[in-house]
């Protein structure tokens, strides 16, 4: 099962897992009394770098209308921020004693930190990209709950209208999204239902056109045209419902990834 | 929204780029 939830932040964090990996493993080598190398300007480097991206965390925060992006956000920065301050007393410490062990804890401890609070960061942002591409579906679904009650050409053509950019934008960010998952499962049921949506939308406005002209004409099969067209609206909530489900679906086990 | 999205992902990048370094030097030395 992947650990990263989709492939731009997998690309970006899995080289530092790596690395955190490998720097755990040199420390337990380092067990046998070799001295630690002055490490002032990597850890600068790296301080410097995580000032930038706090910059533009809380710049994120500032423009951003996501209420739950604005609540957990900042404590991802300060997750980071902390981790980088550990960062910087281990290489004070280092410089002191190059065989200092605590020293040697808390560059782990740094380094951890700053994998755990540059992912909690990246995840938030992302899961507030994933509730706008929610709204949208939301939006499509009101439509739908609208249908049945478009009983004229003239209303229909509006609810055409009205309809079609919306699934136009769902289909685009659905699409996209699925390909950026790294869950195998959760990208098919994506594609899958998406593809389903694509096929239903034009069959229900037929269904829609068909129950107004036999209204029109004061037939018996008017039921018969309403029940079908209410059948095609349900299906496509369905499907948009389960796109809704798996849109929320996380990647990984908290426990695995730790 | 791509910019915001860009930019974060920008940040990030080069702070595990940064760490990928102070780890190489410690293994280099």
């Amino acid at each position: 099962m992947p650990v990263f939830h989709t492939k731009t932040i997998e690309s970006i964090l899995e080289p530092v897992a790596q690395q955190v990996s490998r720097l755990v493993i040199l420390h337990e080598e380092a067990e046998d009394g070799n001295a630690m190398p002055d490490l002032e300007k990597p850890v600068l480097a790296v301080s410097r770098a995580v000032v930038n991206l706090v910059k533009v965390g809380r710049s994120t925060i500032e423009s951003s209308e996501d209420s739950l992006l604005k609540q957990d956000m900042p404590a991802a920065l300060l997750r980071v921020e902390a981790a980088a301050r550990l960062l910087e007393e281990a290489s004070s410490m280092l410089k002191v004693d190059p065989y200092s062990q605590p020293a040697r804890k808390k560059l782990i401890e740094g380094a951890r930190g700053i994998l755990q609070g540059t992912s909690s960061l990246l995840l938030c942002f992302d899961e507030s990209e994933v509730r706008k591409i929610i709204r949208e579906c939301k939006t499509v679904l009101d439509y739908l709950a609208v249908a049945e009650v478009i009983e004229t050409m003239e209303d229909l053509i509006q609810f055409v209208k009205d309809l079609s950019p919306c699934l136009t934008k769902v289909s685009r960010e659905v699409d996209h999204r699925s390909q950026e998952l790294t869950h195998q499962v959760h990208r098919e049921t994506l594609t899958r239902c998406l593809d389903s949506v694509k096929t239903l939308s034009p069959i229900l406005i037929c269904s829609m056109k068909i129950f107004i002209q036999i209204l029109r004409q004061h037939c018996r099969e008017s039921d018969e045209a309403a029940e079908n067209r209410n059948y095609l609206a349900g299906r496509m909530s369905d499907e948009l419902h389960e796109i809704i489900r798996v849109l929320q679906l996380t990647t990984y086990d908290e426990d695995e990834w730790d | 929204d791509p910019p915001a999205w860009q930019d974060l992902a920008t940040h990030s990048k080069k702070v595990s780029d940064s760490i990928k370094s102070l780890v190489g030097s410690i293994k280099d030395k």
